[in-house]
Parts: structure tokens; C-alpha cells; sequence
């Protein structure tokens, strides 16, 4: 009968796309530390 | 038994693998017990500044976590005090995750960053002309201001009337 | 000059490594010191790409892995030493950066041999260690350099997406059917967040295929353990890493899944149905799905149900692949009857014995599957044409749509019980988001209900609906609006049926599953 897969860690009614924070297939906790960010050339 | 026929989890070769299942399942039980951890992925956080200078061993050696936070970040955005921060943090400290929330947080409050000038601007009142592409009026803009004999040298904001900022520039 | 010979080159390439160690130790704010050091190895004639190159980047390798190693700490905490590793990632990145190129050719034309010589180095660590393979310096090396070539310059788009297909190239290479013991760092690796949506954002879409690969060997990896509907605790552990990357990708790139769900269903084992509806419950982030049970839907009035969806995987290589194509339209231009064409159908659908056995079916489920849907669009397209040309027609259907009656209604008639499982599963995957596929399938699989001379067909088509709907959520918008239709209108009598009320469970069932379905 499958699972309930809102108990897999995944918030899936976030409104933010969600693998920003996706840690690992293994684990159920958001990623820690500094998200993925990009800084524009033109700030050096 | 209205469905496919049932399994047949044995010693078969598996569809275009080079092991059979039952190798595959001694690999994956071996590799169960050595899986990547949360710190495999995670970089060391030292952030090396361009010139160290040595400091007394009493002063913080490492950044405090907080700066990594977004949050901290926000809440310097709703103090004025704290646009001037957000200020140092862009301009002192490049190519950094704090330099990217400091320019988020700065965007947050209406600047924008001029890539010609290297600067962010914020209208002081409504532009007098607005096309597809620029607009012009009078803008506060964050300067360092460079005068030696001046008592009060460095960094200021500063009004700009009538600058045209073409949005070509715009970042 | 390097040494030809093999333990004097080992020497040479040590001393190069520790070197490097030194200088990128160094507190200096500048590259300079690295960049010098990258352009003594170009001219040294290790940097151009020969095999001087590779047997340099394969020692270094494996002086990197060998100084892995996990340190009990004072405080009996384990700690991984990664050092050597992240040198060596930073060594090879400071290589692609600033190495000297020949006028013309891509600054990262030393990448692909990288990747390749540690593609080898892995899978010939992994087949002669066996369970003492340790999969984590290598995670840990390609993360290294996922994030490093992640900070390039948006602005290469380019380079970004050489980058991110000679990864998923070197990927498909360690797909889990080659270095099984490998697959949960491998799995971690495809989803990481610095390259799954790389792939998938931007560069107008062309990483899609990269990944679908790289979904469809995890898929075709898993397959015989999951034939078993009981999943042993590792086997589990596998498939809800699998179902926490489908959600992902169902959350951010539900267009992805909707895109490519015709040969995800074909790897897919029928008896995973919650993992199936995860991607058969895709829809467009710019579609709205009227609410199922809204009373008198009229779901044929909606605009999106005459809009064909986008499939990008190939409908019809299976059918190509058995030679039955050329059959299959011949069949639906001239729907000769005389044909033996409909009498051979159910033979041509077996698999050889042989293959029965490891596929654990006797039937080739990816042909069904392509038959179905191939014989659907066809009919689809020429209903369409007629409807455009001839808007209120009442004349008969084209022929190719009764020609394609015809197949679906032999197979239903032919096929045993569980070719017809697997049939009436080949059409039940297409009921998905509002689209003509969804909609002509709905028709044809009621169609099939209510013209079928057998109980026993109309209480598979219900089993076949039923087991899809009685799994925890998500459920297919199609899947639910033909149920509520088979149950609510009364053309089809179904609370009629025996088989509604063969047991007190099945009458609950039945109940339940219509409440929940408004």
C-alpha cells in the first residue's frame, strides 16, 4: 500500500523548490550549511 | 494472482548487468555500511581573509556561525544601523555567502547595484523619466568618500540628482 | 621529462603531489603560486592529453584514496581525513582553470580524460575489493568538484553544461548495475543539489535526457528486488532514497517526469504502484486540475484535455525493435480482418522462454507498453483530424481508430490473465493529467468495461484502477476521474457486478475508496 510520503522529511507543500535544502536520498534532515548560492561577476 | 506472475528473486542475471542479484545484494549490504556522511559534503567553512592580520588570541578566531544565517541578515535590513553593515559585508567581504546575503538583503530594501560604478543606488523619491531602458531622478547612492585632509573620509551616502541609471546596468 | 618506467613515474608523480600540497597550503590570498606551478606541469608534457596524462591523474588518484583514512579521534569521534582528496580535487580543478590551451580548443578538454581515468580507477577498486570497497573518497572527490565547477561563471552557460554532461556521463559509467557497490554514494551523487537541478534548469532543457539515463539505470537496478511487493530493510532503504529524489523532482521538475513517464513506467515493476503514481501524478506547474469529485465534471469541456502532452521518450522503439511496426500500421491504414495480423498478436507479445525467467514475466511488458500507446496516438491524431475538419460530424470514426478497437479488443480477448493485467496496466498509465492521451484512454479502457462479455475482464480493469487507488497518495487525476466515472454512471451497472460484493472487505473496500473519491 506504499507509504505516507509526507513522513519522508520532504516538506511538500513548500512554496520554495524544495532540492535547495534536499541533503541526501538518506536522510530525512535539510541540508545544513550554506546553501547553494552564485555570486555575479560583477560583485568582484 | 490477477497480476504478473510473481517474482523469482534468485541467482539470475540481471537485465543488461554485468553481476547477478545475489552479488549486487552482498555489494549493496557492504555498501549500506559506508555511506556518505552529512560532512562528506560539506567544505571547510574557513574563510581565509585577503591580508590575516594576527589578533590577540582573546578576539574570535573563527566567524560565528550566525553570519551564516540568513535570518542575522534580515534583521540588519530593517535597522538603518545595519544597512551600513550590510554595506561592509558586500564590499569587505568578496565572494562570500555573507556577500551574497548582504546584496539579497540590500535588494530586499529597494538598492540596486550599478555594474559600471560598482555601487548601489536607491531612489530618493519617484524617477522623473522612466523608459524600457533607464530611468532618471535623484538617488541615494553608498559611497567611499576618498579625501584625505577630510575629518570625516569614508564611507557615506550621498544624494546624486538627476543620474540617469540605464538599465543595462542594472544588476 | 617523466620517467616511463612505473615505480620511478609513481616517485616522480608523489613529489609533484606533495609540492602541490605545499604551495596550496600556502595562507596567500593569489593564485599565482598554483597557476605557475599548473603551467611547470603543462610544460613537463604531462597536461596533454595522452596516455603520460592519464597514468598521471591515475597515481595521483591513488595516492589521494590511499590517504583516506578514518582517525578515532580523542574524543572517540571518527574522523575522515579528506585532506589528500580535497587537494587533489583542488589540484585538478587549479588544472582545468589555468592550464594553457591550444588556441581553439575548450579549456576543459582535460575534463572528459579525468573522468574517464577515475571512472576506470573505480571500477577497478570496487571489482577487486568487493565488500571492502569504500565508495566515500570518491563521493567525496566528486562533490569537490561539483562545487568547485558549480562556481564557474554562470555566464559560460557552455562550459556549465560540458561540465554537467561529462559528469552524468561519467555517472552513467558507475551506474549501480556496474558498480553495485557504489549505489547509495552513486544515488546521492545523481540528486546532489549542486548538480540534478543544473541539469535540469536551464541550458533550454538539454540535460533532460542525461538524467532520464541516469533515473532508468537506478530503475533497471532495482527492478528484480522490487519485484517483491516485501522489500528486505536494505532493498527499503534503497526505495525511499528513490522515492525522496521522485519527490524532489515531482515538486520542482514535475514537467521532467511528465515528459519522460512512458519508459520510466517500462522499468518500473507493476507492483510498485505508489512509485509509479509519483510520476504518473505529474502535471505542469501551469496547469490548475479541477477537483476530481466535482459533481458533473465535464472533463471532455476541459481546454487541456485536447492538447497532446509532450513525450520525449521513443513511443515506438520497442515495436521497431520486434519488427512489428511496419505490421501495426499496415493493420491501421487497411484493417483487413483477413489479416492474420490480430491472430498472431498475443503470440508476438511473449517473451522467449529464456527471457521469461530473469524478467519474471512471460510477457515483453516494454512491447505491450509501446504497442498501446503507439496504436493510440495514431488513433488520437486521425480522431482529431476528423474533428477539426468535420466539427459536428456524426460520420463513423476513421478507420485507424476502429483499427485500433480492434487490437485493444483483441487483446482483451485473447491475452490470458496476466497479459491482459499487463495490458489494461499499459493503458492505465496513460490516465494522468488533462491531455488527449488521458482522455482517449479513459474512453477505450471504460469502453472495454462496459463492451466486455466476461465478468472476469471487468473485475480486472477494477483491479486494475482499484490497486492504484487504494495506495497511500499521490493518485493520477486521470486515474481518479475514470473510477469515479465507472462507479457513478449508471451505463457502466457496476455496484451491479458481483464482484463488488464477492466478500465483505471488497464491499468495504469498494465503499471506501468511493467516499474517498468524493
Amino acid at each position: 500500500l506504499g507509504i505516507d510520503l509526507t513522513t519522508l522529511g520532504l516538506n511538500l507543500n513548500s512554496s520554495e523548490n524544495l532540492h535547495k535544502t534536499f541533503a541526501s536520498p538518506w536522510s530525512d534532515e535539510p541540508a545544513k550549511g550554506e546553501p547553494e548560492f552564485m555570486i555575479p561577476e560583477c560583485y568582484h | 494472482d490477477l497480476g504478473a506472475i510473481g517474482d523469482n528473486i534468485g541467482g539470475n542475471a540481471n537485465s543488461g548487468g554485468v553481476h547477478d542479484l545475489v552479488y549486487n545484494t552482498q555489494m549493496l549490504e557492504a555498501a549500506f555500511y559506508k555511506l556518505p556522511q552529512p560532512k562528506d559534503s560539506e567544505r571547510a567553512k574557513s574563510y581565509t581573509p585577503r591580508h590575516p592580520a594576527a589578533t590577540p588570541p582573546s578576539y574570535p578566531q573563527v566567524q560565528a556561525p550566525i553570519v551564516n544565517n540568513p535570518a542575522f541578515w534580515e534583521r540588519l535590513g530593517l535597522d538603518t544601523l545595519g544597512t551600513d553593515t550590510l554595506f561592509f559585508a558586500f564590499y569587505y567581504q568578496p565572494n562570500t555567502y555573507q556577500q551574497y546575503l548582504a546584496a539579497k538583503e540590500l535588494k530586499k530594501q529597494s538598492w540596486r547595484y550599478h555594474r559600471k560604478y560598482y555601487t548601489w543606488f536607491q531612489r530618493h523619491e519617484e524617477p522623473k523619466i522612466a523608459t524600457d531602458d533607464f530611468e532618471k531622478g535623484t538617488y541615494v547612492y553608498f559611497d567611499f568618500h576618498l579625501a584625505n585632509d577630510d575629518p570625516n573620509q569614508g564611507w557615506c551616502q550621498r544624494i546624486k540628482a538627476d543620474f540617469k541609471f540605464e538599465y543595462s546596468f542594472l544588476e | 621529462v617523466m620517467e616511463p618506467d612505473a615505480s620511478s613515474f609513481q616517485k616522480q608523480v608523489s613529489l609533484l603531489f606533495a609540492e602541490w600540497y605545499r604551495l596550496s597550503e600556502l595562507p596567500s590570498g593569489t593564485d599565482t603560486p598554483c597557476i605557475r606551478f599548473v603551467i611547470q606541469l603543462h610544460q613537463n608534457g604531462l597536461l596533454r592529453g595522452d596516455d603520460i596524462t592519464e597514468r598521471f591523474f591515475r597515481v595521483l588518484l591513488e595516492i589521494s584514496v590511499s590517504h583516506f583514512g578514518e582517525v578515532m579521534q580523542s574524543s572517540q569521534q571518527v574522523q575522515s581525513s579528506f585532506l589528500a582528496i580535497d587537494i587533489y580535487a583542488k589540484l585538478v580543478y587549479s588544472i582545468l582553470k589555468h592550464c594553457p590551451v591550444d588556441q581553439g580548443s575548450s579549456k576543459l578538454f582535460l575534463l572528459p580524460k579525468i573522468l574517464a581515468v577515475t571512472v576506470r580507477s573505480i571500477q577497478k577498486d570496487a571489482d577487486e575489493k568487493k565488500e571492502d570497497f569504500n565508495p566515500r573518497p570518491y563521493y567525496r572527490l566528486f562533490i569537490n568538484w561539483l562545487l568547485d565547477f558549480g562556481s564557474l561563471d554562470p555566464v559560460h552557460d557552455g562550459i556549465n553544461f560540458q561540465v554537467l554532461s561529462a559528469f552524468a556521463n561519467a555517472f552513467h559509467a558507475l551506474q549501480p548495475l556496474k558498480v553495485p557497490a557504489f549505489s547509495f554514494a552513486w544515488l546521492e551523487l545523481v540528486s546532489h543539489r549542486t548538480f540534478m537541478p543544473k541539469l535540469l534548469a536551464g541550458n533550454s532543457q538539454k540535460g533532460w535526457p542525461f538524467l532520464h539515463r541516469l533515473l532508468v539505470d537506478l530503475f533497471q537496478f532495482m527492478e528484480p528486488f522490487l519485484r517483491n511487493a516485501e522489500m528486505g530493510e536494505l532493498i527499503r532503504f534503497l526505495y525511499q532514497g528513490t522515492l525522496r529524489v521522485l519527490l524532489v523532482l515531482l515538486h520542482d521538475f514535475p514537467e521532467f517526469l511528465c515528459d519522460f513517464h512512458f519508459s520510466f513506467c517500462d522499468v518500473i515493476p507493476p507492483s510498485c504502484i505508489q512509485m509509479r503514481n509519483i510520476i504518473l501524478s505529474a502535471f505542469p506547474r501551469n496547469m490548475r486540475l479541477p477537483d476530481p469529485s466535482t459533481p458533473n465534471l465535464k472533463i471532455d469541456l476541459l481546454d487541456e484535455m485536447s492538447l497532446a502532452p509532450r513525450i520525449l521518450s521513443e513511443v515506438d522503439a520497442a515495436l521497431k525493435a520486434k519488427q512489428m511496426k511496419a505490421d501495426v500500421d499496415e493493420f491501421l491504414r487497411t484493417r483487413q480482418q483477413s489479416s492474420p495480423f490480430l491472430s498472431d498478436l498475443k503470440q508476438r507479445l511473449l517473451l522467449p522462454p529464456s527471457e521469461a525467467s530473469h524478467a519474471g514475466t512471460c510477457y515483453n511488458v516494454p512491447l505491450i507498453n509501446s504497442l498501446v500507446l503507439y496504436v493510440g496516438m495514431q488513433a488520437i491524431q486521425l480522431l482529431q483530424a476528423r474533428n477539426r475538419s468535420q466539427p459536428q460530424s456524426v460520420s463513423s470514426d476513421p478507420l485507424a481508430a476502429k483499427a485500433a478497437l480492434d487490437i485493444f479488443q483483441t487483446l482483451i480477448r485473447d491475452l490470458d490473465t496476466e497479459g491482459r493485467y499487463l495490458f489494461l496496466n499499459a493503458i492505465a498509465n496513460q490516465l494522468r493529467y488533462p491531455n488527449t492521451h488521458t482522455h482517449y484512454f479513459s474512453v477505450i479502457l471504460l469502453y472495454l468495461f462496459s463492451d466486455a462479455h466476461q465478468e472476469i475482464i471487468q473485475e480486472q480493469i477494477t483491479r486494475v484502477l482499484l490497486e492504484r487507488l487504494i495506495v497511500n497518495r499521490p493518485h493520477p487525476w486521470g486515474l481518479l476521474i475514470t473510477f469515479i466515472e465507472l462507479i457513478k454512471n449508471p451505463d457502466y451497472n457496476f455496484w451491479n457486478r458481483t464482484f463488488t460484493r464477492c466478500a465483505p472487505e471488497i464491499e468495504n473496500l469498494f465503499e471506501t475508496v468511493s467516499t474517498s473519491c468524493g
